[in-house]
């Protein structure tokens, strides 16, 4: 179904960050916006990994790919314990 | 825990570790189920200020405010938004929207990695005696990232993005997910970037053993961990009504059995349902069951639930025999009902009793706790086994640790089955699993941060693997409890861990994170994959040629292929490793031996002797591999040793044929 969403974790690359943007969170908003008037994101990383998470139509997702400074996208994996 | 540390030597050598001072500046973060503050071992009892260090909170949600963290558990924090955003609202009557642990699972590790010394800890008084933590003055800081419905990539990111955040030192995660390149694996991408900062992060190796290729958390800079036994067991015995007794495990403590023997069924035939004889929900026939004694199989569902099954049918006790898959391998259980566990071997045989005698008749003995138990430590069947399916030429597991019927805190909320009809509240329990083993080596890796600040995280984990053992004292192998047979560096990795050797390891194999970003280049990594591990431009140079074989890896794997068709017997294969070794004690001269248990594999070292004068100097060696071709899924072991007299540095060998 291309209108359910899901869960994704965008990695962004840092040094493409355009120079209009003071801070990466404005950058990863924007870039966000870009594809989804709705989509909210649910963490920003900026310490293990440089990106954020949010919810995603598997269109908007594709979509998102071809943006400059998108490294990857990578759907919600569930963990279990050991 | 009780009876690790007499096991690993903690307690005869306390004074070479440290009890104050650095020790209590190592902050242990654990990610999990969450925390139950309330448990003896988080007193803080002896502690000083909360290291200057420390960045973290205490957060406040459910049942849970500031003041549920105290100088031992120094922070604690929950991240739901990932499994909200899938699952939807958390059901706060089922669960805490906040650290707190309403599982046990995330109390267990926690406990076990750091907990303070609780003096008379016990489960229904088995495993009696004094529960601790590997490092009882190492801080704790619990990130809850597991909830009833599984644990999330989102929230598992967001919490070991802030504990880098926060400064802990260690990261200890009992989770795992699948086999996915690094890339692709939030928690090697997030173990990658705590590495960076200089965070030893140990992980559970899975409990998908025995069968190869089993392994999770198998990235380089993780520490991956697996399970083997402890010299303590809980024997129950069956005692049959033709005159056999054979021997089985349980926690069962409360109403004894009556002192005769009790009429005794095979749930297969006290089942309509074609899976009757695993004791799944609503498959006993109370008719055939009540008043009786049920066998019920392992596998599929919880044993414990198949004891709760049994009880709902109207039976009196639970035989539960292992299957191929768990071979003899004896996991206790704190079962409602009375009930004990036996291996695959003694199934059999009482099944054969049960079918041949219509009248068959049981009654369990049980005997509490026992210790001395040899041989030990054994490879726990459960416990996830090499190759490593994601890079051949990095061996996994890193080495093991104690995993099996561990007692460590547990969380009040549940009862020791985990099972919503325990309604009984227990401070410990009794577990099992890699999620057991893990923490136990991320206590340990504190001990020796606290000893040496100054050590990297590759540094800390190589002490720990060059100094584990693999025989015992008699010099025999370390046993794979499911083949009974030796164990080999596919089960034990480097070997069973022995902290105190580790403390003093005379070299290390040390590794920065350039070394791993090399390695990166080494396995065919593109520059976008590579950066989302870096987080900055990275690009591998064309002109430099990178091997995986030069990973400062204080293992050696050397993955070969058969040629296509067997054939191509009597041709050979050179292979050439290059490691680095930094001396960490004082100055000696080391002398490397080599062994191989196959002429099929011939192994040198050059050179053959290493000598360092001063500390932090290092040397390089080269070892040659010269395999003749081998038909695939042969494997053979090998192990070389670096000594001076005083240490032996040991790393094992494998050369694989696929």
């Amino acid at each position: 179904n291309d209108e359910e969403r899901r869960t994704y974790i965008v990695h962004m690359a840092t040094s493409q960050m355009p120079e209009s943007f003071q801070e990466r969170a404005h950058w990863y908003d924007s870039s966000l916006k870009s594809v989804s008037e709705s989509a909210e994101m649910l963490y920003k990383y900026s310490n293990v990994i440089h990106g954020f998470s949010t919810r995603l139509t598997a269109e908007e997702a594709r979509s998102l790919q071809g943006r400059p400074g998108i490294l990857s996208i990578l759907e919600e994996v569930r963990y279990e314990l050991h | 825990t009780t009876r690790t540390p007499e096991f690993l030597g903690l307690d005869k050598s306390a004074d070479l570790f440290p009890e104050s001072g650095s020790a209590s500046e190592v902050i242990i973060g654990v990610l999990d189920t969450g925390i139950w503050p309330e448990s003896k071992s988080f007193d803080d009892t002896g502690l000083g200020p909360i290291p200057s260090s420390w960045k973290g909170e205490c957060e406040t949600g459910t049942n849970f405010t500031s003041s549920s963290c105290n100088r031992k558990l120094i922070g604690a924090r929950f991240f739901s938004k990932g499994y909200e955003a899938t699952l939807g609202p958390i059901d706060e009557s089922k669960e805490s929207k906040s650290p707190r642990d309403d599982d046990g699972h995330g109390t267990h590790t926690a406990t076990t990695a750091a907990g303070s010394v609780v003096e008379g800890a016990s489960l229904f008084g088995f495993a009696e005696g004094t529960a601790r933590g590997m490092a009882t003055r190492a801080r704790i800081a619990a990130y809850k990232v597991c909830w009833i419905g599984g644990c999330f990539s989102t929230d598992i990111l967001a919490a070991l993005d802030k504990a880098v955040e926060d400064n802990v030192n260690i990261l200890s995660l009992s989770l795992g997910g699948g086999m996915s390149d690094y890339y692709r694996d939030s928690v090697a991408m997030g173990a990658f970037g705590a590495m960076e900062k200089g965070i030893l992060v140990s992980c559970s190796a899975g409990n998908s053993g025995p069968s190869p290729y089993s392994l999770s958390n198998v990235a380089p800079w993780i520490t991956t961990v697996g399970a083997g036994t402890l010299d303590r067991d809980f024997p129950a015995f069956v005692s049959l009504g033709n005159g056999k007794n054979y021997s089985g495990v349980s926690l069962y403590r409360g109403d004894p059995l009556p002192g005769t023997l009790l009429p005794f069924v095979y749930a297969g035939n006290a089942s309509n349902a074609p899976n009757g004889n695993l004791c799944m929900t609503n498959t006993l026939i109370p008719e055939k069951v009540a008043g009786k004694m049920v066998m019920c199989d392992r596998g599929v569902n919880p044993r414990v639930q198949k004891g709760s099954v049994v009880k709902a049918a109207g039976g009196i006790g639970m035989v539960l025999a292992n299957t191929g898959t768990n071979g003899e391998e004896l996991v206790a259980d704190a079962h409602l009902l009375p009930a004990t566990a036996v291996g695959q071997k003694s199934g059999d045989a009482i099944k054969s009793y049960l079918f041949s005698d219509h009248d068959a008749t049981v009654t369990i003995l049980f005997e509490g706790t026992k210790v001395g138990i040899q041989p030990s430590p054994v490879v726990a069947a459960f416990s996830s086994r090499g190759p490593n399916s994601i890079t051949p030429d990095i061996l996994k597991p890193d080495l093991i640790a104690p995993g099996v019927n561990i007692l460590a805190g547990w969380s009040g909320a549940v009862g020791p089955t985990g099972l919503p009809t325990d309604k009984r509240h227990v401070d410990f329990n009794i577990i099992s699993g890699t999620s057991m083993s893990c923490p136990h080596i991320s206590g340990l890796a504190g001990l020796l941060k606290a000893a040496h600040p100054e050590w990297s995280p590759a540094a800390i984990r190589s002490a720990l693997m060059t100094t584990a053992y693999t025989n015992y004292k008699s010099g025999q192998k370390i046993q794979d409890v499911a083949t009974g047979k030796p164990s080999t560096a596919f089960d034990h990795g480097a070997g069973h861990v022995d902290p105190v050797s580790a403390l003093n390891p005379g070299l290390i194999y040390d590794l920065t994170v350039d070394d791993y970003l090399n390695f990166l280049c080494a396995i065919n990594y593109s520059a976008p994959q590579i950066s989302i591990l870096a987080k900055r431009n990275f690009t591998c140079d064309t002109d430099k040629k990178y091997s995986v074989a030069d990973l400062n890896y204080p293992s050696f794997a050397v993955p070969l292929q058969t040629p296509l068709g067997g054939g191509g017997e009597g041709s050979s294969t050179v292979v050439k490793h290059t490691r680095t070794l930094t001396n960490v004690g004082s100055p000696s001269t080391y002398k490397v031996s080599i062994f191989s248990e196959s002429e099929s594999v011939k192994i040198s070292v050059e050179p053959g002797s290493l000598s360092f004068s001063e500390l932090n100097e290092k040397k390089s060696f080269k070892v040659t591999f010269t395999a003749t071709s081998m038909p695939s899924n042969t494997n053979i072991f090998g192990r070389i040793e670096w000594s001076d007299g005083k240490h032996v540095v040991g790393s094992p060998i494998v050369v694989s044929w696929t």
